[in-house]
């Protein structure tokens, strides 16, 4: 007789680590460290404060456990309320971030995955110390998860009185891992974040006592991305039912208006008049085939004023090359920030740059810098979609249309920024095959790749002219 | 200021479908077919029935909607109880394989998945019809998906006197999809599975009404996989503080025995005498310490009998090489099952084959062909542990020491199965960087690449005498 049992989150996610990107004490070590910096930088410049964030990883921590490490993260960001830390580093599927607003985290896991791998590998509870910008006390928690349940377990909370300005958050957590093998694959991780968050103060000190200091090349820091309501078209049936239930407006024409960005009075009469309601009902009095009707009629209406993208935070074209520059030392650089684009009610802006030859050494591949919402993507470079794009073999772009020929020295970076962005895992390391996404990629590739192309078969004149 | 809360998991899922496979319309077929199919197939081989499933893709199923389809999957199946129907459909993280053995599902999600993406783009509930074996009635469901409370909304519950012996389940689902990219996924889906499971019967009737019939090539099925007992090696923590918490054994002693496979008296007294722990301790007795002490000595103590695998339902090298050969028509063919190995304890036996030349095209990789618990992964081929290892060009296996030189006319089959397949994603197309289970992929291969280089050796000595 078959035997059925539902899962709390926490229980799935401890059964299936691999789906969190925790499938071995390699990757373990590179996913902590990666989920910790994150959300040290969510807390700074997401809110327009100068990231100085301390990363440290020592060894033998516990007597006879070679094999553990302790891993700690200090930020100078904006720090958690005491009422919620525990929730935040104990409970899976808690988040601040569950808003229409581009932040490195999305799921309300990064955190949690990473206290109960060390749980379940050390058995030892995560230590957490925070203190908001305005607050008067710091407060330390040490909890463990109740895998069961859910929920927090709170082993010690203490608090005590600031006595200087200090805010922001540290997190020490235990952890089994491999750092031998890790550390090339935290240290990439760490230099291209400086490469893409060159406004962030970075030190880091390694189990062998190394220090590196990251040290920000700027001051200058993007304007922090907004909250933005959704955008209209691909909004589907589901998210608009949520959207009725929780508006306070009381009519149809004013729901329109309010819920979403883009529609303006004439706007939404006109797509009143195409749904034959009228626009005076209560949207909480709308049936279920309305709502369908609706979400049907917005989907295909294409009058809405075009995605904004200023509430969306991107590096722009003078950063990315100054970056390329800086780090290959190469011939030449081009890059192309793309004007905002949507798909299922998010807006996305995708940017790319092309570095080809001076220091850049050959390949039969393009060496594919990516990054998602200013975060590194290291792993899973095959099955991205922008891997689909460029690939020399099979890709959707054929390299000797713009000149270029393998073996060459050519580096592309992509820089997807969005208030949703499609990774195909929890483990954010690769981008899905969404169809509005890989057209966005590829058209910005192509662009920078044109300037490329102009420039090789410039060169060439140059050397064929220098012969004569 | 920053807005926690927490997410159902219905609303992490709805929130985030790329995750679940569910990336744009042409996956969406492909994935709505295979968790239904793979549903079908658990319900009748795992239970010693031989499969009879209908697939039915219907299409202008919806006025004003040629984007949507009806997709309908019948097997004569063990059934579900009207009692857990609900939740099977429509709560996500409810399942009957949350056990020890072998079953295509894991997950508790793949069902209520393809459930809730149709409710998104259709607004349509699901239809689910069954009865089982013993029962006197059959009954038919309507159901939604409470996406906030992740919770079933039984929109319609009926039943009716069983006038025949029929026992199974039909499931009925609206998706929005994109046929005509899906339908060489879905064939190739189907193809692979009548390989992998020949004693299987699927009808197959597509948009366009043409009726494939898959018929079984044979009536013997493999023996069902059983339910076990933990192996003791790779326990973590957690679960051993879950196997305290549910035991009814009263001594340490019993605890080790009762608990794991591979466990006798005398092993059980070893451990004893290790832990220094007295064996009549009651196991529910035991502090932190104590259990984190007795599991990091089941990690590291070497002497446990090696893990079983007769509770593992694989196909054996004569099923391969004769698949192999039906389907490819080749010169060679060679097979390798391997005996059982354990991660985290769970038993795993990897079996190979490789099949050369005949009427292979050649190629300049290898055509690789990956199954785990007789699922075919067709998506996500290069973030896949098995391409790391076969890939020409910087895999593991150098295939110039076993003379293929490239182009070559090779197809590779690797099949895992395992009572936990360590999947990179909930979409199971990709399997994640498990050491131990690399390694096996590894020997495995190379045992099935030895006999090919034997094969290849002999006949070019054949060549080469015959043109003295
Ligand atoms: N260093 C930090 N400073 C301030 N807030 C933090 C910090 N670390 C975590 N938090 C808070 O805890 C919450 C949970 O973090 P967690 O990493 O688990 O999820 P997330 O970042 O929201 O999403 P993701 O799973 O994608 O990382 C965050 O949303 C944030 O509110
Ligand atoms: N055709 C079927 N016949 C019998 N039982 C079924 C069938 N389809 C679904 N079920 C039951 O419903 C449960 C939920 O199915 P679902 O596909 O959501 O999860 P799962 O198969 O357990 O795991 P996974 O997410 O990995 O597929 C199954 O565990 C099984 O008990
Ligand atoms: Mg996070
Ligand atoms: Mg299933």
């Amino acid at each position: 007789n078959e035997k059925f049992r539902s899962l709390s989150a926490a229980e799935f996610f401890y059964r299936n680590k691999e789906i969190a990107g925790f499938s071995n004490p390699v990757r373990a070590v590179y996913q902590t460290v990666r989920e910790l910096v994150e959300n040290a930088l969510d807390a700074t410049d997401s809110h327009g404060i100068l990231p100085v964030i301390k990363v440290v990883i020592e060894s033998d921590v516990i007597p006879e456990r070679p094999d553990v490490y302790l891993i700690s993260v200090e930020d100078n960001g904006i720090g958690i309320p005491p009422d919620n830390i525990p929730q935040a580093f104990a409970q899976l599927l808690y988040s601040s971030k569950y808003t229409i607003r581009q932040t490195r985290g999305m799921f309300g896991l990064g955190a949690k995955v990473a206290v109960l791998y060390g749980q379940l590998t050390t058995g030892k509870p995560v230590e957490v110390v925070s203190s908001t910008i305005n607050s008067s006390r710091i407060y330390l928690f040490r909890l463990s998860i109740d895998v069961k349940e859910n929920k927090p377990v709170v082993l010690h909370r203490t608090s005590f009185k600031k006595e200087s300005g200090w805010h922001g958050t540290m997190v020490k957590l235990f952890i089994e891992g491999d750092w031998n093998r890790a550390k090339p694959k935290v240290y990439e991780y760490l230099k291209r974040t400086a490469i893409i968050a060159p406004y962030a103060s970075i030190i880091f000190k390694d189990p062998s006592n190394n220090v590196v200091y990251f040290e920000r090349s700027t001051t200058l820091m993007p304007r922090p991305p907004r909250e933005v309501k959704p955008h209209p078209q691909g909004v589907d049936i589901e998210s608009l039912k949520m959207l009725v239930q929780l508006t306070s407006t009381k009519s149809l024409k004013d729901f329109l208006i309010e819920e979403f960005q883009g529609i303006g009075e004439s706007t939404s009469t006109t797509i009143i008049n195409m749904v034959k309601i009228d626009s005076n009902r209560d949207p909480k009095s709308l049936s279920n085939e309305e709502i369908e009707l609706l979400a049907k009629t917005l989907k295909e209406y294409n009058g809405f004023k075009p995605p904004r993208g200023d509430h969306l935070s991107y590096l722009g074209e003078e950063i990315i090359k100054a970056g390329l520059k800086s780090v290959l030392k190469p011939e030449f650089v081009a890059a192309k920030t793309r004007r905002p684009s949507v798909y299922e009610g998010h807006s996305f802006i995708v940017e790319a740059g092309v570095a080809y030859g001076g220091a850049i050494p050959l390949s039969e591949e393009p060496i594919l810098l990516r990054f998602a919402n200013k975060i590194p993507l290291l792993y899973d470079e095959s099955s991205d979609v922008t891997w689909k794009i460029v690939e020399p073999k099979s890709g959707s772009i054929k390299w000797d249309a713009y000149e270029v020929k393998w073996p060459a020295p050519l580096v592309i970076l992509v820089h997807i920024c969005s208030t949703k962005v499609p990774y195909k895992g929890v483990g954010k390391e690769s981008i899905a095959d969404v169809p509005e996404i890989e057209k966005e990629i590829e058209n910005c590739v192509r662009d920078a790749a044109r300037e490329l192309k102009a420039y090789i078969i410039k060169k060439r004149k140059e050397v064929e002219e220098a012969e004569k």
